[in-house]
């Protein structure tokens, strides 16, 4: 358990518009993490992300003279995000395939299972459908 | 790597923490990775 993974981090190339996740991620996580783990931290990351983004739009907009409270409400709306947003873990396999990782799944199990080479794990993310 | 941004994330009672940097340079092990 106190072994460290180190994985790159990808919206996945054919499922996710890259204009709305165009960001690599490198992350660094504890080997006892499981892709559920993961799944809720890519929700929480871009709900903060998409929170601060909007504050910094709205404070614009109020500089301009725009009405107050949109913070309030872009707040919200990024706290159901973090609630409610889930997303689908993938890693490449051969001939440009992804396979779905099981959230039960240990990431540790993950690289011993699917990676099997010598360099950071390489991961893949999208929305999942139903939603 | 830049900033490096800490997140715990708990699922049934399971707490991890996970470190993101902007760049694997400096950050990852030396994988040769930019």
């Amino acid at each position: 358990p106190g072994s460290e993974i180190e994985l790159v981090f990808r919206p996945h190339p054919l499922l996710v518009n890259t204009q709305d996740y165009s960001q690599t991620r490198y992350v660094k996580t504890t080997a006892n993490a499981t892709v559920d783990h993961l799944s809720k931290y890519l929700a929480l990351r871009i709900a903060l992300e998409d929170r601060q983004r909007d504050s910094q739009s709205d404070a614009g907009t109020e500089k301009e003279g725009g009405a107050k409270g949109g913070n309030a409400a872009a707040e919200g709306a990024s706290l159901k995000n973090i609630s409610e947003k889930q997303y689908t873990i993938y890693i490449p396999t051969s001939g440009g395939q992804f396979s779905t990782l099981n959230g039960s799944l240990t990431l540790e199990l993950v690289n011993e299972k699917y990676w099997k080479v010598r360099k950071p794990l390489e991961l893949y993310y999208a929305p999942t459908k139903d939603q | 790597p830049g900033e490096v941004t800490v997140t715990d994330v708990t699922i049934n009672s399971l707490t991890v923490t996970f470190r993101e940097a902007l760049a694997a340079k400096g950050f990852f092990r030396g994988w040769g990775l930019e």
